[in-house]
């Protein structure tokens, strides 16, 4: 699974 | 932001200021692959369109804007201002092999099927291949002038750090991406030969030069 919809990085 | 990030992102920005200080002061650009730099340009355009639809913050929104800018301004350097000093004949990878599989994969192996996601993810494995030209060049000639190694050093080291602080972030916030933590696997993995060589060279006062 992931939870990065949000792209806080670079 | 962990130590780990922020060290990464220190280092891309040394990176991208580097080569632009490097092509600036010395008028030339020879030994540097303007095929990757075109590579590095989608790269950041893909992956930055979300500048206008999402903020993060402040120093997010101005690193955006700063690697773009750096890597416009280094095309800009490469292909007009010292066209010239471009050693062509020696950047003679084809970014095709490299554009196209790309796309492809960011069409099969992706988290949500929406147009700036799909944007996103090919600026992850565009990214992750992006130096193979660079890479090829410096293997064509044999050789690196120490300020472009010390550029491919920081410009490798960047997505080290990165894997460094997606292990961490797992630990402390439960964040997992296995896309971009594979391809940074694998983009840090094409600068490994390159890592030895400036290790065992570069540091010690040598010019980098392949046997």
């Amino acid at each position: 699974y992931q939870k990065n919809n949000q792209k806080d990085e670079l | 932001m962990n130590i780990f990030r922020l060290s990464g992102d220190l280092s891309h920005l040394l990176a991208i200021l580097l080569l632009l200080v490097k092509i600036w002061k010395t008028r030339s650009c020879a030994g540097i692959s303007g095929k990757s730099q075109i590579l590095f340009a989608i790269v950041y355009t893909t992956r930055y369109l979300d500048l206008f639809t999402s903020f993060v913050s402040v120093y997010n929104s101005f690193m955006k804007v700063v690697f773009l800018t750096a890597s416009y301004g280094t095309l800009y350097l490469m292909f007009f201002k010292f066209k010239p000093t471009y050693d062509h004949n020696h950047d003679s990878f084809r970014i095709l092999y490299l554009i196209i599989p790309s796309l492809v994969l960011s069409f099969i192996i992706v988290h949500v099927y929406t147009v700036m996601e799909i944007l996103w993810t090919y600026s992850i494995y565009l990214e992750a291949v992006a130096i193979m030209p660079q890479l090829f060049m410096v293997s064509r000639t044999g050789e690196a002038e120490t300020i472009t190694s010390h550029y491919l050093f920081a410009l490798g080291s960047y997505r080290a750090l990165y894997i460094l602080n997606w292990i961490y972030r797992y630990y402390t916030e439960d964040f997992l991406d296995m896309i971009v933590i594979i391809a940074g696997i694998v983009q840090t993995i094409l600068y490994c030969d390159f890592f030895y060589l400036y290790i065992t060279k570069v540091l010690k006062g040598k010019r980098l030069s392949l046997p």
